[in-house]
Parts: structure tokens; sequence; C-alpha cells
């Protein structure tokens, strides 16, 4: 553990807790994704399938348990809760995420560190959560106006894995024979396609003004 | 043959 990753793991959490906040004291979910969500859910199933095979450290179980959980929460809060389901902008988030499952586990059966099915699963997981914001940028694009909460969330989930990319370059630069292909190459991926809402985010928070991003 | 390394991120 470094502190750039530690920092990484720290923003991650932050970002979900932000959310949780913002559903549980607004009771809406207006401007999130649930299409975002039920990918993120899906990513940290098929990432952690090693909970019941490896152990790493405690701190590293309580995480994944803390992932799996609170995304499958948010779920459940945008598909059944009474009050907050109703705020759902299903008419804005109507990006065919479909595409995106699949085209990552086509990719995981390609390139994967070894032919098994928690070594696929494990490549399909890092792909998809490198796109599972799409449908979560489209729809705040499409909304205009981004509250304070939900753009805050995405600024903290991009800043997590810009620290994941800094913990990588210094696990390379101090660990003998460390490579990171797969995570390394989609976490470049997944942090630059935050470039343009990192862009109008700074814009806003230099001027103190409300986020928003053009049509 | 080369094993993959434990996955110790998050």
């Amino acid at each position: 553990m470094n502190v750039f990753r530690l920092a990484g793991d720290m923003t991650h959490l932050l970002s979900i807790l932000l959310l949780l906040l913002k559903i549980y004291a607004t009771k809406s979910c207006s401007g999130v994704s649930r299409k975002t969500q039920e990918l993120y859910a899906i990513v940290f199933i098929f990432r952690y399938l090693d909970l019941f095979t490896d152990f790493i450290s405690v701190y590293n179980t309580f995480m994944k348990v803390v992932f799996i959980a609170s995304s499958l929460a948010i779920v459940w809060c945008m598909r059944f809760h009474p009050v907050v389901r109703r705020s759902y902008d299903r008419e804005l988030d109507t990006f065919r995420y479909f595409f995106l499952v699949g085209a990552s586990f086509a990719l995981a059966l390609i390139w994967h560190e070894k032919f098994s099915v928690q070594e696929v699963f494990w490549a399909f997981s890092i792909y998809l959560e490198a796109v599972a914001i799409l449908p979560q940028l489209v729809l705040l694009q499409r909304s205009g106006n981004v509250d304070n909460l939900t753009g805050q969330y995405v600024f903290f989930l991009g800043a997590y894995r810009a620290f994941y990319i800094l913990n990588w370059i210094y696990r390379y630069l101090t660990e003998p024979r460390f490579t990171r292909w797969i995570a390394g190459t989609s976490g470049v991926v997944q942090t630059a396609l935050y470039a343009d809402f990192f862009y109008y985010y700074f814009i806003s928070w230099k001027n103190n003004s409300k986020l928003k991003l053009p049509a | 043959t080369e094993q993959p390394e434990v996955h110790d991120e998050l």
C-alpha cells in the first residue's frame, strides 16, 4: 500500500458516500444514471469473485464488501425505494449499456492474464469499469445543470482513477518486475473519459458558479 | 508457464 493507492481508494469511497448522502438527504436520485450504477454493481461482483479464494488483507476484504454492498444499495434505492425511484431521470438515461457489457466481455475473452473463469471475469470487470461512467456523463450532458453533490460524486470518481495511475507509476518505479498492462491501459482510458468533465468542473469551481455542461 | 499475479488492488 502506498499513499497514492490509499488516496485512490479513499476518493473512491468518498464518491460513493457522497452519492448515498445525496440520495438519502434529498430523497432524490435526479441526475444520477441508474445504468452506470448497475454497471458498477456488475463490475464489483465479477471482480471480487476472489473474495472466496484469495485473502489479501482485512482492509482489502472490507473494502470489497463495502463496494459490493454500497453499489447494490444504490441500485436498490433507484429501482425500488418508493420515494427515490420517482425522481429517476428515465427518459434521459437511455444509453444502450448492454453494448458496453458485451464488448467488455468479448475483449476479456481475447485479452486476459490467464484463460480461467476467474481471470476472464476479472479482465471483464476492469474493461467494464473503464466505460461504466459513460451513461452518467451522457445523462449529465443531457440535463445540462448538475447539482453539487452529483458533480462532486463524478469528480471524486475521476480523482480515484487519477490516483491509481500515480500508484501504478510509483509501483513500477519501486517494485521489481511490476507491470499492470490490463489495469493500467484501462485505467488511462477510464481517466481520459473524465477529461471533458474535469475541464468544466474546474471552470465552475474557479468561477465559483454552478456546474453546467455545454449541450 | 507464468501464473498471473494475485490481484492485490481493489
